[in-house]
């Protein structure tokens, strides 16, 4: 299947750059 | 306050005024103290010394020590602002500032440039996005062959590297991030709007007399 996603669409799905985690207690 | 927060400030070296951390950030002085609420959580969770380390940073991002991440590095390298190789609560404040719903646009947008040119050479290069696309295949257990990753890096520069450089520099990343806003997403977190509603023990804590909200 064609990738339709640009690299940075798919870099912005890294969990290490997901800080809403920082919220979860 | 003449002797504003003395015993905090021992405990917690660079720990700031909140009331001038707020006028200086979208956040209210309320939501410093929520922050800081968080902070003392990060920061005492591996060693208790008011400040947060990367292993810390790691533990709270992942809620485990497991492999080191590019991207948590890159953030928290970003969070150290004096290069001391810890986060301080000034630091964490005015970091996180950048990811407020208010913030302005721009601010994340040089925050998104900084976080993606990893050497700090001023352009994104090529050769970086294809580090981070590796690196974020790895994190997800996603396959994909040196080829397809290489078509994926041709369509992206194709699209952002205007002046066909092989490099990505601020103004093409200002183009490209506002044909593509998505992009911005990571860079907002509307949990600082609900923070002292998360981190409500700020009240019993608070440093300052009345609590300008």
């Amino acid at each position: 299947r064609p990738v339709t996603m640009n690299a940075f669409e798919l870099i912005s799905h890294s969990q290490g750059l997901n800080l809403s985690n920082l919220f979860d207690k | 306050m003449g002797c504003f927060n003395s015993k905090v400030r021992k405990q917690f070296p660079g720990h700031e005024n909140p009331v001038i951390l707020a006028s200086q950030t979208a956040f209210s002085v309320s939501e410093v103290e929520a922050l800081f609420e968080l902070f003392k959580s990060i920061s005492s969770s591996v060693i208790d010394d008011g400040l947060i380390s990367k292993e810390e940073f790691q533990l709270a991002l992942f809620k485990n020590r497991k492999k080191e991440n590019l991207f948590a590095n890159r953030i928290f390298d970003l969070f150290d602002v004096k290069r001391k190789g810890v986060i301080d609560f000034g630091d964490f404040v005015r970091s996180l500032n950048v990811f407020h719903p208010n913030a302005p646009f721009e601010d994340k947008i040089e925050f998104s440039f900084r976080l993606y040119d990893m050497d700090s050479t001023g352009f994104i290069e090529r050769q970086e996005v294809k580090q981070m696309l590796i690196a974020l295949l790895c994190e997800s257990e996603m396959r994909l062959a040196d080829e397809t990753i290489e078509i994926i890096l041709d369509k992206t520069f194709l699209d952002a590297d205007v002046n066909q450089d092989g490099k990505i520099d601020k103004a093409e990343w200002l183009n490209f991030v506002s044909r593509n806003p998505s992009l911005m997403k990571i860079m907002t977190l509307t949990y600082l709007r609900d923070i002292t509603t998360t981190f409500p023990s700020f009240v019993f804590n608070s440093e300052v007399e009345e609590i300008a909200t």
